[in-house]
């Protein structure tokens, strides 16, 4: 049972370093474990982003948070998928430029595994394989209705 | 894979609705309060989330469509889900329907194709296709940074639930 | 001081009712004190979206929480402003219709008050009288930049 | 109303900047990561924010420029404000220079036009301008519906102010 953690969690650690230099475009995503005993011990997360000196996660923006965790949910994802993914406006502190990162980060996922994910960024749509709309017409009765991204933008 | 969603009197999903999903990105949009969390909510209440908390309302009964200007509130709740899975420890693939069924009375019953089953079993069947871990493949409104929250012993778990 | 506190609460109240109506076209917004004895008594909010029944604020969407809480905030800057007020991207949850009604509301503010706004939003931006770039040209450490707004959209 | 911000070693703002504000609407953008939410911390750690978490840091001492790629970690940290000020209580209006300086012991020290004060003074001078309650001015990047989660007796206390 602890060989099988040590190995997947070698793996998860190995892709967490990997996406935080792609989605950062440099800097240093590191995973650790808090004890050596590996039956007791937590797993710690640090990010530097490029540039900057110190990796404590509590001292980066709003921005900078989206992206690391995305990085980890990526790295996770790698070593095992579940079948399905739901995202609930993940994207909402992104900035234009961070948002097509993580729009590449999405798509590879989708190819893994069902993404169902809810957005009001129209960058983020067109990653978009499937569109459905959600509207209110009669007042407090939600509906499904298709949509065809043309009629978004 | 989900292929299909189905709910009725689920939170604003007065009418009979139903969702076919795809493989691959499935973008749910609208405007706001038009009910695309309600639709996150059902998916984590028809695998098995019990705390009124994690449906965004006050007491479980809450997730029953409370009528709108014109319409009566209903009487009860139900959420079914087609899932195609891959079972973790076999190659075969089978589709296998999950109902929950909620009464004005806050009590539930849950369904596998069909066959009355408690909540345990349900939690059983999907752990069994990778999903035991909540945080695992729901992230909610508001909450992407939650691992980043998480003590270090939580975050343990989402490396056991890869394991 | 009893009375002062009354007379500020039924002025608040009165413009949150009206604030709400206006951003949500239509419902009702409602703040009253849970307990007769004035000085022992909090404050409750209530919300209820046009064509919905219930008016629990804790079944409101992010979206329509993130409206009330700023029709909160205008009905209290009405009755009295501070100095200057500071935004950090508060209207991250809203779509673009709400974006539009937020920032009418910030127009008016803006009139009173001194607004400090931080946004990714570019409808946000079409309503500000000046913006401020902040930039990390030199990696880690932030300069000033004068920004034009053509130089945004 | 804020006329002018200096910051000097502050968070990620290494080199003496100024920005001066303008009356109406003054809007803050850049990319992510760039420095807006230190701006923010900056106007709240000058009118004497005294918590760590406040600073949405793990110590006060985090405040001070940490160091870049190219630059060394500063040893001291200062802001001021330049604030014209209508007296909540007199037509009269005044420039007032609120200034704050840390060390690298974490010791701070609070000057009001050029005068050393207590932090007292500091906070008295700010109730005076009518900005008491830390919630009244003040809307954190992802808190915009604080005001919603608070306690009604929390709640109460902004009815006060506004009194
Ligand atoms: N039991 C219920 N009966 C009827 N309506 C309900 C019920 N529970 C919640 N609602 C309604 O659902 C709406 C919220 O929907 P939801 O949170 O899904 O919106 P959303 O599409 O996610 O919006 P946003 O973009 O703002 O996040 C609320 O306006 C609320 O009135
Ligand atoms: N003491 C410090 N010394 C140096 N840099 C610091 C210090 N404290 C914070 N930072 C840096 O400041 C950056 C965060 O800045 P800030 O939170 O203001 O970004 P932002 O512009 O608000 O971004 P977003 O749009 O993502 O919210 C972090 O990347 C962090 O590295
Ligand atoms: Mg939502
Ligand atoms: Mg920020």
């Amino acid at each position: 049972i602890e060989k099988r953690f040590l190995e997947t969690f070698n793996a998860v650690s190995r892709h967490f370093r990997n996406t935080v230099k792609r989605v950062f475009e440099g800097g240093r995503g590191k995973l650790y474990l808090t004890d050596k005993d590996i039956s007791k011990a937590g797993l710690e997360i640090e990010v530097k982003p490029p540039g900057k000196k110190h990796s404590n996660i509590n001292l980066l923006s709003g921005g900078e948070r989206t992206l690391a965790a995305i990085a980890f949910l990526y790295a996770l994802y790698k070593v095992r998928p579940a079948p399905f993914l739901v995202l609930d406006e993940v994207d909402a502190a992104l900035d234009d430029a961070n948002t097509l990162r993580f729009t590449e980060l999405l798509k590879q996922m989708g190819e893994e595994t069902q993404v169902i994910i809810i957005t009001h960024n129209k960058l983020t749509m067109e990653a978009a394989d499937v569109i459905y709309g959600i509207t209110m017409e009669v007042p407090g009765v939600s509906k499904v209705i298709g949509v065809s991204f043309e009629s978004l933008v | 894979m989900i292929r299909k969603l189905k709910l009725k009197g689920f939170k604003s999903f007065a009418d009979e609705t139903e969702i076919s999903f795809s493989e691959g990105i499935n973008c749910i949009v609208g405007p706001n309060g038009c009910g695309k969390s309600n639709i996150v909510d059902a998916l984590k209440w028809v695998v098995g989330t019990t705390s009124a908390k994690g449906m965004r309302a006050d007491t479980i009964k809450d997730v029953i469509f409370k009528g709108s200007e014109g319409r009566r509130a209903a009487r009860s709740a139900e959420v079914s889900l087609l899932i195609e899975g891959q079972e973790l420890f076999s190659a075969k693939s089978s589709l296998t329907e999950v109902k929950r069924r909620i009464n004005s009375k806050g009590e539930s019953e849950f369904f596998i194709n069909g066959r009355k089953v408690r909540l345990k079993e349900i939690q059983e069947l999907f752990t069994n296709l990778g999903l035991g871990h909540k945080d695992y493949a729901f992230f909610e409104q508001g909450q992407i940074d939650r691992v980043l929250r998480l003590k270090p012993t939580e975050r343990r778990a989402l490396i056991e639930e890869a394991a």
